[in-house]
């Protein structure tokens, strides 16, 4: 679960933090719900690659399947390195996530647009991003953008609403906030 | 020390450059 240490090659652009891509996709052959929404999902993550810089970035972005070639049920987690895509991990347990739904056929061009506003460090909030998430499911796609405390309303909504600045959502897309208690119930 | 931030423009035009292929 890590690939080492993170290289800085001369003459590219250092991000402010490394990160680390992951990749699951829901287990269907779990018959144990409950064994799925914990043990399982952790075993199913994969971590894909990690980048430091921003041609490692578009270096390892131009290589993941496009998203809407990738199968229902699977989800890319783009996390800071050192932070798991998981409630469990001690960043996420106090934290929480805003999630934006949008009509299928729209998430790729928003997830891209998310991707480099965290990579360029655009949410201004100090270091309490933790990573985002795109979520490929049957009628409608999901985005998410995680950080560590869900009760800094103040924190919240200058996430709110940097997303709404950054990512040209259409009219359509609905946005709500969830603390990862309130998922886990 | 400073905190590096990119904006969206400054990105795209990064991933067109030799480097990244």
């Amino acid at each position: 679960l890590d690939l080492g240490p993170v290289e800085y090659p001369a003459g590219e652009h250092r991000l402010q933090h490394p990160y680390c891509l992951w990749f699951s996709k829901r287990q269907t052959l779990v018959r144990n719900p409950q064994v799925q929404a914990t043990e399982g999902y952790g075993q199913s993550l994969r971590l894909v690659g990690q980048v430091a810089t921003v041609e490692q970035w578009w270096g390892l972005y131009i290589h993941v399947v496009r998203l809407h070639d990738l199968p229902q049920h699977t989800d890319l987690h783009l996390f800071k390195k050192g932070i798991r895509p998981m409630w469990e991990d001690p960043a996420n347990s106090k934290g929480g996530k805003w999630v934006i739904r949008l009509r299928k056929g729209q998430v790729g061009r928003a997830w891209e647009n998310l991707c480099m506003a965290m990579l360029g460090e655009q949410f201004v909030t100090g270091n309490e991003i933790c990573g985002v998430v795109v979520s490929i499911r049957y009628q409608e796609d999901q985005l998410s953008i995680w950080n560590r405390t869900a009760s800094d309303q103040a924190t919240t909504a200058r996430i709110r609403d940097s997303l709404k600045r950054l990512l040209n959502l259409p009219a359509t897309a609905t946005m709500e906030y969830k603390t990862h208690n309130d998922s886990l119930k | 020390g400073t905190k590096i931030v990119y904006e969206r423009a400054f990105l795209m035009n990064l991933r067109n450059s030799p480097i990244s292929k």
